[in-house]
């Protein structure tokens, strides 16, 4: 494992635990997307299936574990906690996230590395994650303001994403095996997805001034 | 396994 993957999963760890240090702090999950937590607990859920038949790492296996506990937990709170289920900003939160499953789903049917229900499953949460944060950002986008630890999760998602395209790039010149054409395309999607984000983060972030967001 | 290439990555 190279530097910039170590450090993609740290700051996909810390992200998540940002999160959930906003929800247990402030017992409220204003400014966060459900719609996109949920389509991340069904990525993990779909990808980590391999929990089952392979073992690559001690890790490996301790942070999948961690990734599916704390996206069910996550959800769970949103959906249920009577104080922070309160504070969800549902009204915003309405883009269609069903199409993106439907999206994601076809795809996988059409573009796998084998038909094989794992392999299918496993190139769906590939696609899904590429795109699940879109509405978050649109979430984001609605109400304008952005509060300090929202901000910052999901500029340690997008960081985590950057690092990644870092890793493949250093894998591809070390590891001449290495092909993961369907990880790749979709990583860079997926960080694209940012860079608006990234944008407006980093003016805020230069200006010492709250994050706000375009209308 | 040999049916299927381990995905190590997150």
């Amino acid at each position: 494992m190279n530097i910039f993957r170590f450090l993609g999963d740290m700051t996909h760890l810390i992200s998540i635990l940002i999160l959930l240090l906003k929800i247990y702090a402030t017992k409220s999950c204003s400014g966060i997307s459900l719609k996109t937590q949920e389509l991340y607990a069904l990525v993990f859920l779909t990808r980590y299936l391999d929990l089952f038949t392979d073992f690559i790492s001690v890790y490996n296996t301790v942070m999948k574990l961690v990734f599916i506990a704390s996206s069910l937990a996550i959800v769970w709170c949103m959906r249920n906690h009577p104080l922070v289920r309160r504070s969800y900003d549902k009204q915003l939160d309405t883009f269609r996230h069903y199409f993106l499953l439907l999206a994601s789903f076809l795809l996988a049917l059409l573009l796998h590395e084998k038909f094989a229900f794992q392999e299918v499953l496993w190139a769906f949460s590939i696609y899904l994650e590429a795109v699940a944060i879109l509405p978050q950002l649109v979430l984001l986008q609605r109400s304008g303001n952005v509060d300090n630890l929202t901000g910052q999760y999901v500029f340690f998602l997008g960081a985590y994403r950057a690092l990644y395209i870092f890793n493949w790039i250093y894998r591809y010149f070390i590891d001449p095996h290495f092909t993961r054409w369907i990880a790749c395309v979709s990583g860079l999607v997926q960080t694209a997805l940012y860079a608006d984000f990234f944008y407006y983060y980093f003016i805020s972030w230069k200006n010492n001034a709250k994050l706000q967001l375009p209308a | 396994s040999s049916t299927r290439e381990v995905k190590d990555e997150l």
